[in-house]
């Protein structure tokens, strides 16, 4: 591990997770929505290469997709992805005008990998 | 560009949010300051990264993860003569339950009645609060339900403040027997010796209570598919 070199200014390309800012108004989803306004949703972006899949969070499986993509570049990269995310809670008003509190699975990206 | 696909997002959104039909965009219905106390706790909670357990609604002490305000969609009765044999006032309320999955454990059922704000002024006269089940509901706006079994029966100081009456018992029958509504004989008497006093207020607290009345009915259900306590605890 401490033999591979890592390009400067390379990191930043690197598979991570980047933040992103739901705004319901944007979406105009608002009209619906009591709250939250909007939430901190994130997502993972960034390059998974071969010398670097030790260290990014990465699966057993990206480490071999890797390997094969060096071995025969027809086979794709190892991807960027999601590896741990958390709900969150929204309050809004259905269409018989109920107003309703329910939580939803998987809407926050906590953690990225390859 | 938000504008143009917005056909396709309400469509994601409903299926999103697991509605059937799409919301309505007009005004918002008065949000009970306890879900803004949740939501703007489990907010508060996500900010700091604390870790929540989302099927525990710690503010009301019930499991659940799924809170649903239904509101009041009744109407009210004698409204032409009202304050005999001292009747304040008489209405049913009907609660659409057709949004509360069948699958789903019910934890809470809450009724709250608003006689109004509070104020001084609105200490008098003590009030009596009779919570019936409808057996029968007859026409809508023609004939008298049949008032079934009484539910409760609580005397409260003045037509002010906020009622709450747990349903949860009431609710479990009407669900089992798989019925899509829930209705509710209320009667609200003056009691005897007190109303005479009424009349030097500048205005006649039953008529208030006419217009002020709001009921709302706070159900907490729970999905066992999205909730695993074993887990949780641990």
């Amino acid at each position: 591990r401490a033999a591979i070199s890592v390009p400067k200014g390379f990191c930043r390309n690197f598979c991570h997770r980047h933040q992103l800012f739901i705004n319901f108004q944007d979406l105009g989803w608002h009209k619906w929505v009591i709250a939250p306004k909007g939430f901190m949703a994130n997502y993972c972006h960034g390059e998974c290469p071969f010398s670097m899949t030790t260290y990014l969070n990465s699966s057993n499986y990206a480490f071999m997709q890797a390997l094969m993509h060096m071995a025969d570049p027809k086979v794709p990269k190892a991807v960027c992805v999601p590896t741990k995310l958390s709900p969150i809670s929204m309050l809004y008003q259905d269409s018989d005008k109920n107003v309703i509190l329910r939580h939803y699975e998987d809407m926050v990206v906590d953690e990225c990998g390859c | 560009p938000w504008g143009q696909t917005s056909e396709f997002q309400d469509s994601d959104l409903l299926q999103f949010l697991g509605l059937e039909k799409a919301p309505s965009p007009h005004r918002f219905q008065p949000v009970p300051r306890v879900l803004r106390k949740i939501i703007r706790a489990r907010e508060a909670a996500a900010a700091s990264g604390a870790s929540q357990d989302l099927c525990y609604v710690k503010e009301l002490g019930v499991r659940g993860n799924l809170l649903q305000l239904l509101p009041d969609q009744g109407f009210f009765l004698n409204t032409q003569k009202p304050f005999q044999d001292g009747s304040c006032l008489q209405k049913v309320l009907y609660f659409n339950l057709s949004a509360i999955k069948e699958k789903a454990k019910l934890t809470m059922a809450q009724l709250t009645l608003d006689l109004g704000p509070r104020s001084y002024y609105n200490l008098r006269p003590e009030l009596v609060v009779a919570l019936s089940v409808v057996q029968d509901r007859g026409v809508w706006g023609r004939s008298h339900p049949k008032v079934g079994r009484l539910l409760f029966l609580r005397s409260v100081p003045g037509p002010q403040g906020q009622l709450q009456f747990n349903l949860q018992g009431a609710l479990k029958d009407w669900s089992s027997n798989r019925l899509k509504n829930l209705d509710l004989h209320l009667e609200i008497l003056v009691k005897e010796d007190r109303y005479s006093r009424v009349t030097v207020q500048p205005e006649n607290p039953c008529d208030r209570l006419l217009r002020s009345l709001h009921a709302s009915l706070l159900v907490v259900t729970l999905n066992p598919k999205h909730c695993h306590p074993s887990s949780r605890k641990r």
